[in-house]
């Protein structure tokens, strides 16, 4: 058995879960936070057999997709009001994907 | 070391938490949501030695119970009103535990 | 890849969140519970390269600060108003970091 754990965006995280659970996976979805944007973000943790990750992270790509997100210049989560109108490009990946062996799993 | 991470019930979460710290065990928890009821549980976090991973287990066996729960037969998330009156028994498991081992640990 | 997960004081986070963002780490924050103080605290997850988790390491040592905390005698959750004068001293850690190996790591 395996974990894999995906930070998502909460904006495909709807269809994440719909989508996993359609294919016969179990899933856990936990409300994150990003450390660069400080905005709220999803962590969907989903135990499945060896065999099974490969469609997880597949179906992981076909419903999570990247955007590009406007952000002030000089990001400082304490300045809330922006005197200056300078902005760049951050790119937000569909999805961050972390899988771990599981040494035991059980359901009682 | 190993971590304990365990999705449990909510109505059991508190009954876990006492049982393990009474048991001499750390433990956090985390707010969650299944993915087929999107409805909340928890999941908990819980790092401890590899001769006492047993114990933890047999405490969330004693601990967290099986319940069946009724849902409406077109379990369609959008769909909040039920039209229909049609039901289903859906098994929703004490607890799913997973074991991880921690290749390396420390407390600051 | 390993990953680290952190749970730190909340006093604490928004401080790792920045230092570990400037030292080019990418981290999510869950805000969590601890078992035994019943209170909120964080779980810090940041994905990192085997050669960066010293560094990571050193940064939570360096901002995550240990303290004491005075708790009731019979910590009981149930008893929110105290009868007797009688505490006891706690220290609570800067953090407890657990390292994991990450089989798999995918950005899509
Ligand atoms: N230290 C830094 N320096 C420069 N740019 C930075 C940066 N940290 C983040 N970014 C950029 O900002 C985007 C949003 O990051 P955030 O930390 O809010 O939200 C992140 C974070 O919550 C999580 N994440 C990504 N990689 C992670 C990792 N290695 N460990 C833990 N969480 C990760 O996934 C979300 C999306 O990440 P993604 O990489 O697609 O997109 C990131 C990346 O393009
Ligand atoms: N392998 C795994 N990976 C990650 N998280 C896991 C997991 N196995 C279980 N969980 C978590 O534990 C909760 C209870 O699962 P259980 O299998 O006992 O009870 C489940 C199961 O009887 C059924 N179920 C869940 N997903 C299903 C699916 N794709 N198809 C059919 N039945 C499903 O509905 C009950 C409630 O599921 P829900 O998703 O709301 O809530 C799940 C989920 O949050
Ligand atoms: N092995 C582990 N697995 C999972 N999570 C872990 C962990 N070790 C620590 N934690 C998490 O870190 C928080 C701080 O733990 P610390 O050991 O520094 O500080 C602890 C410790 O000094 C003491 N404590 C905790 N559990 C205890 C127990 N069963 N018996 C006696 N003292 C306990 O109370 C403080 C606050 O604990 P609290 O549970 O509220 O909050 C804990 C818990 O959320």
């Amino acid at each position: 058995m395996k974990l894999v754990m995906a930070v998502v965006q909460d904006i495909d995280v709807d269809a994440v879960m719909g989508a996993l659970t359609e294919a016969g996976e179990r899933v856990t979805r936990i409300a994150s936070t990003g450390g660069f944007f400080r905005q709220g973000n999803s962590t969907v943790l989903c135990a499945t057999e060896d065999k099974r990750v490969d469609n997880v992270i597949a179906v992981l790509k076909k419903v999570c997709h990247r955007r590009t997100r406007l952000i002030p210049v000089s990001l400082d989560p304490g300045e809330a009001i922006l005197t200056s109108g300078a902005y760049t490009e951050v790119t937000v990946g569909g999805a961050t994907i972390l899988v771990f062996d599981i040494e035991r799993f059980a359901q009682i």
